[in-house]
């Protein structure tokens, strides 16, 4: 099975 | 005070046909530079740039930075109301609560103006770095929508894999699997048609179908669609707007546990 990713965990923020 | 006329309203009207499914409400900031967007789905799992640059603009004015935050479906209801053909004025002034649209047709014969109001938005904006990518793939928009639409039928998730010569796009469901491979062709006759790959290294990621059949929503807005891909990054999905700045979508990649 897989797990989706946050998009906030690779951009962090500014 | 802000003031901004686009003789294509067109495309105002078919950027926010392309997010207002994804995105609630979003701030939009302008600034002497342009007119931009940033701002994640609700579950926070994809992200959607959009920058209009003051230059692809017919008129743009923007005497302080402002933040207008939006409901796009208020947004959307209002651009429905103009032609395809209307030219479109968006016009606040500083402080104000409200914006306002200006449709004006061809010929000028008919001009009609809606008032949206703005809305406090608390949105948290992400620094997105200029990644170099390991692959690059730009394919005809509509092939590309095509793509994900026909793998949705069979599962949930592809695997876009990117070598030198070719991108790959698979999925597996209950029913079955599907693959779908697309070569480079870059038939200098048909420019509209054509698929470059521009690999540093080969690529293979998982994302989730439901969120690249709605960035596809932003395919009337342009001939290609760019995907940029790096390993166990967001994949970024480009629609460049011709002569007026850029739609992108950067989606997280699902892992496996």
């Amino acid at each position: 099975s897989s797990r989706q990713r946050d998009i906030s965990s690779f951009f962090g923020g500014a | 005070m802000f003031e901004a006329r686009l003789a294509q309203g067109a495309l105002l009207k078919k950027v926010v046909e392309a997010i207002k499914d994804l995105i609630e409400d979003a701030n939009f900031d302008c600034n002497s530079s342009g007119f931009s967007l940033q701002a994640m789905d609700s579950s926070h799992v994809s992200l959607v740039a959009l920058s209009l640059r003051a230059d692809g603009f017919e008129h743009y004015r923007c005497d302080r930075n402002v933040s207008m935050g939006m409901k796009l479906a208020s947004l959307s209801k209002i651009l429905k109301c103009a032609n395809g053909d209307d030219a479109i004025t968006m016009k606040s002034e500083d402080n104000g609560d409200t914006i306002t649209f200006m449709f004006e047709s061809p010929e000028q014969e008919r001009l009609s103006e809606f008032d949206l109001k703005l809305m406090d938005i608390d949105s948290e904006h992400l620094g997105i770095p200029d990644n170099e990518y390991d692959a690059t793939v730009k394919l005809p928009a509509a092939e590309f929508q095509r793509i994900v639409k026909d793998l949705s039928t069979i599962g949930d998730t592809v695997e876009i894999s990117v070598t030198k010569d070719a991108v790959k796009f698979g999925t597996t469901g209950d029913i079955g699997n599907a693959n779908i491979m697309c070569r480079q062709n870059k038939a200098a006759d048909k420019p509209d048609e054509s698929t470059e790959i521009d690999i540093n290294e080969a690529v293979s990621l998982t994302f989730a179908l439901r969120y690249l059949n709605s960035f596809a929503k932003a395919t009337p807005l342009s001939t290609h669609a760019v995907l940029k891909l790096s390993k166990e990054l967001p994949i970024l999905v480009e629609y460049h707007i011709p002569e007026v700045g850029r739609l992108a979508f950067y989606l997280a990649p699902k892992i496996e546990d």
